[in-house]
């Protein structure tokens, strides 16, 4: 979700 | 995963491939900015220190564990098997500059008010101005390798991929990182200068060289 960013990104 | 963010990620591989073949091929670490490599071992460990706790997927881990360790293995190139050709008298960047506005930054600026997310908020601002020390020796010298060159523009390749790939999320999925964008249009845009260099020189088939 927006709240914790792109966590996904490198 | 969208196509941009795909090839942006290739374009940091390849980055720290060419980075690999360069110390390789000329047997030597002339014109690399230790500092900057040790800024970039200092953002991945920061950063990927959650491939212990979170599980994304396997691409992502075996990444997290290649940055890692490709930048360890360059800091060891540069301090040990290739020591010798490493000017640090040219290194001159003062990094405090860049660690102690960051460490504020990532203070002030995080998701959440943990040891992990403010070391992730850290990690993104320094990212953005790790770069700074090997422009800085670039501008220093004037002059650059065409391969170091190559390295530094799939450095930046990558860097500006990453935007249209949060243009793209922004418009499918409806997300948005303040933090990373905000960080990496900075980071981007550090590179403008180096890219009109390459274009207008490198790519024509000139050598890299800045005016007196």
């Amino acid at each position: 979700g927006t709240e914790d960013g792109h966590k996904d990104e490198l | 995963m969208n196509l941009f963010r795909f090839f942006g990620d290739m374009s940091h591989l390849a980055s720290i491939l060419i980075l690999l073949y360069k110390i390789h091929a000329t047997r030597s670490v002339r014109g690399l900015s230790f500092k900057t490599q040790a800024l970039y071992v200092t953002v991945f460990v920061a950063r990927y220190l959650d491939v212990f706790t979170e599980f994304v997927s396997v691409y992502n881990t075996l990444m997290k564990i290649f940055f890692i360790s490709s930048s360890c293995f360059v800091l060891y190139l540069m301090k040990g098997r290739y020591r010798p050709t490493n000017d640090p008298s040219i290194d001159t960047f003062r990094v405090e500059y860049l660690l102690g506005p960051c460490a504020l930054l990532a203070l002030i600026f995080h998701y959440r008010w943990s040891f992990l997310e403010v070391l992730w908020s850290f990690s993104i601002f320094l990212e953005s101005v790790a770069i700074l020390p090997q422009l800085f020796m670039l501008q220093r010298t004037g002059e650059a390798e065409t391969i170091t060159t190559h390295y530094l523009a799939a450095l930046g390749a990558y860097r500006a991929l990453y935007i249209p790939n949060w243009i793209y999320r922004y418009w499918s999925e409806d997300v948005i990182d303040p933090i990373a964008v905000t960080a990496g249009i900075v980071q981007t845009a550090l590179y403008l200068d180096f890219f009109y260099v390459y274009f207008t020189k490198v790519l024509q088939g000139q050598k890299f060289e800045l005016p007196a």
